[in-house]
């Protein structure tokens, strides 16, 4: 099944 | 102080189109060198990034660095009382609590002025990390968008496989399955027709069609849309 995951981590607070 | 004029609206109209279904409030960072806008959806499952340049102005002015917190609910219900071709100028003073626009008719008979209240939101800035990515495919934003709203029929999530010299979009639902196909062309005459696909590695990845279906919608802006894979990564559109 396809779960969606979400940006948070994703990105560098700069 | 912020003046700007662009000289047909279509443009920030398209682009406020584009974002609306994603972004609910947001910062126009203002400096000398454009109008930038980032945000998440209220989910966190898609960032959207984008520049306005100065140079896409005549005039712009920016005195000092000014984030203009605006909603954009209420900023598409304005632009869209902005006809393809007037133009159009956004003004905010110093302290400013709202963004003035004014749309301007071709032969200047029609004169219409809206100020939005501005809003304070605290956003943070973020880094989108640099990314060498496994597959790398140029093809027409339209087509893009095709493919999209066609595979939406089949399913909720889509499939793209890029493998050398072919990218497929597959759709599997309870209903059935589908899948399109897209192949390079070379030397087509329009730039915008060009299909191609870089591989450093095939890779298959799965995304939500809801997203795709909203970025598509900026497809009105450029001819072109590139898609850049990467397990692991978010797609960047």
């Amino acid at each position: 099944g396809f779960k969606q995951v979400t940006l948070s981590s994703y990105f560098t607070r700069r | 102080m912020l003046e700007a004029r662009l000289p047909s609206a279509v443009t920030l109209k398209k682009i406020i189109d584009a974002v609306k279904e994603l972004v609910q409030d947001a910062n126009f960072d203002c400096n000398d060198s454009g109008i930038a806008l980032q945000a998440m959806d209220s989910s966190h499952v898609a960032l959207v990034a984008l520049l306005m340049r100065a140079e896409g102005f005549d005039p712009y002015r920016c005195d000092r660095n000014i984030a203009l917190g605006i909603n954009f609910a209420t900023l598409a219900k304005v632009m869209k009382c902005a006809g393809n071709d007037d133009n159009l100028t956004i003004k905010a003073g110093e302290d400013a609590d709202v963004l003035s626009l004014m749309f301007e008719s071709t032969n200047s008979d029609r004169i219409s002025e809206f100020d939005i209240k501005l809003m304070d939101v605290d956003a943070d800035h973020l880094g989108i990390p640099e990314t060498d990515y496994s597959a790398t495919i140029k093809m027409p934003s339209a087509e893009f968008q095709r493919i999209c709203r066609d595979l939406s029929v089949m399913s909720e999530t889509v499939t793209i496989e890029a493998v050398k010299d072919a990218v497929k979009f597959i759709a599997s639902g309870d209903t059935g399955s589908g899948s399109i196909t897209v192949k390079p062309n070379q030397a087509v005459d329009k730039k915008d027709m060009e299909v191609t696909v870089t591989l450093q590695e095939p890779v298959k990845l799965a995304f939500s069609l809801k997203y795709l279906n909203h970025f598509a919608k900026a497809s009105t802006l450029a001819g072109s849309v590139t898609l850049s894979l990467s397990d692991d990564v978010p797609l960047m559109i």
